[in-house]
């Protein structure tokens, strides 16, 4: 077992490494193992975003750290997919830059995995092929509507 | 394995009978807040099989019946049906189509249906497992969470999703 | 002690009604008493957005959460103010039409209490007297310009 | 009491000094994620006298000094300066303008002023019990937490603020 989870953990580190600078638009990032007795105790999470020395995760400044989680997710969907993966406003934080690089990997991903976005940005929703509108009715009840990305005035 | 489609009948806010076709790329979900866009991705992670309170921001199982409105009276049952479609068995049955149906009445009792026959949580449970359901929702304002655990704890997080 | 925290939450809960109210367009809410022995042993939240049964704020959405905690926030303001206060996006959670009645109560506080508030929302931006722009360089090093609204592109 | 400025100099990623004047109603922060903007609140919080680690985001007292980046070495000192101006003597000094600064070096020793003057921890912090200090800050991400607490907690924390 541990062989094994060494070796996943190999590739995972890869793939975070990439998928980080590509997020952050450059920038380093490690999942570093902690050697037990014969065993990995645990797992330390090290970045460093482009222009700036190495940081403590406490460190990360809020939308650094939802690009950080973001990046470790994507990752794993790299390394071992999903069918499908739902995501309610993960890009709540991220500045306008960082929504786009942000919508550049999940466009890659999707070639593999089937997204269900919940998000308030526009650009997100613009790469979604299908687009829902939920309301809620003056009795409480939500309701769905199908729209098409033309008809999507900004939120 | 892809997804079709989702229905969802008198779960939380969706009193009236909604229908979502899912796009084979990105399907995106928007409205004001309150609206009901959680609720959809709870009502993902409730059909396959989630049976913790707190995951569905309930405290009952029945909690997860629409309650009522302003001139709507509350329901008696919610039902949620996920439709997927496989080329092979991945989902360890030997049907290209395979729809998940859960319902609930206020009684608390719980049904579990697969291709419109009663099955057991069991059975659910194997299915939601072939699509690794703990790690296909990323719920709302806990993408971080990730961060924050102890570097041990995180260690089984990773060798679980890995 | 206690009849004067008594008196105290029953101003408090009149300016939360209030204020919850303005905030969500209708409304109500409360903040009751929970008895123990001769003292308040706690104090309950119990809010009901317009259109909606009476919710435990668990239920609530991550919108409707953080305006329901910006209510009460707001209600201390206006019950004991302060000379000056700091916001750090505490508006990224809210929709438009939520980000101006926000905006509303926000200019309304502001007579008595001093602002500092860092956000991403234009409408709230656009409610400033003074606004700066914080950008990061290379080198990793933070600087700060004086920005006049109208220069201010949306982000 | 009115908040005329802050000067922050060598404060987290604040390597060269920079001045921020106060508008008597509301003033406005943005840019990217990462560029400074809640270090701009951590330097209110901490000249008011903040001591805890986790409210600064770092866990040593000196790591708040600027600690360097591409071509930019490391700084000795941080310091922070909060200018106020009141009335009458809400603030308990007989001045038109309050000015509180803090230094922190390396060797983690920390340094409060008054008007220029040495003070102590104790006198910085009655300046701070007069603003309320401790409900000035509305931290990134935590503006919710308020609705998580037992009712217990509640009455605590709505008995201290109210
Ligand atoms: N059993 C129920 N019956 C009726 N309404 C319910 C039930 N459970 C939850 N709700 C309502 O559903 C609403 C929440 O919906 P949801 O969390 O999906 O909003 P959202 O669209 O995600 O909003 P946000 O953008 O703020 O995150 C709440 O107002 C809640 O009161
Ligand atoms: N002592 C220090 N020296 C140098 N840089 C530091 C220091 N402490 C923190 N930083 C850097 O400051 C940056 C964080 O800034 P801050 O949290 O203010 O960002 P922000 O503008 O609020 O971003 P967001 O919009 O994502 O919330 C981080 O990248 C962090 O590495
Ligand atoms: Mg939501
Ligand atoms: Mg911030």
């Amino acid at each position: 077992i541990e062989r094994r989870f060494a070796r996943s953990l190999r590739t995972l580190d890869r793939a975070f490494a990439a998928t980080f600078s590509e997020l952050f638009g450059g920038g380093r990032a490690r999942l570093i193992a902690r050697d037990g007795t014969g065993s990995i105790e645990g797992v330390e999470l090290v970045v460093q975003p482009a222009g700036k020395r190495v940081r403590s995760v406490q460190q990360l400044s809020g939308g650094e750290r939802a690009l950080t989680a973001v990046a470790l997710r994507f990752a794993l969907l790299e390394s071992s997919p999903l069918p499908f993966c739902v995501l309610d406003e993960v890009d709540a934080a991220l500045d306008e830059a960082n929504v786009l690089r942000f919508r550049a990997v999940l466009e890659r991903l999707a070639e593999r995995t089937q997204f269900l976005v919940i998000t308030h940005n526009r650009a997100t929703i613009e790469a979604a092929g299908t687009l829902y509108g939920v309301t809620m009715g003056e009795d409480g009840v939500s309701r769905v509507v199908s729209l098409r990305l033309a008809e999507y005035a900004s939120e | 394995i892809r997804l079709t489609r989702l229905t969802v009948l008198g779960f939380k806010s969706f009193a009236d009978p909604v229908e979502l076709v899912f796009d084979h790329g990105i399907t995106a979900i928007v409205g004001p807040n309150g609206s009901g866009k959680s609720n959809l991705a709870d009502a993902i992670a409730w059909v396959l099989g989630e049976q913790s309170g707190a995951a569905m921001r309930s405290r009952r199982a029945e909690d997860v019946i629409f309650a009522g409105g302003p001139g709507r009276a509350a329901l008696g049952m919610a039902e949620v049906t996920l439709v997927l479609e496989q080329d092979g068995e991945e989902l360890g049955l030997p049907f290209h189509e395979v729809s998940l149906t859960r319902r609930v009445f206020r009684d608390g009792e719980n049904q579990y249906l697969i291709n419109g026959a009663r099955a057991r949580l069991r059975d659910v449970a194997q299915i939601a497992a072939a699509l690794r359901a703990e790690w296909v929702i990323v719920r709302q304002g806990a993408v971080d969470h990730v961060l924050d655990q102890r570097p041990s704890e995180r260690r089984d997080f990773l060798e679980h999703a890995a």
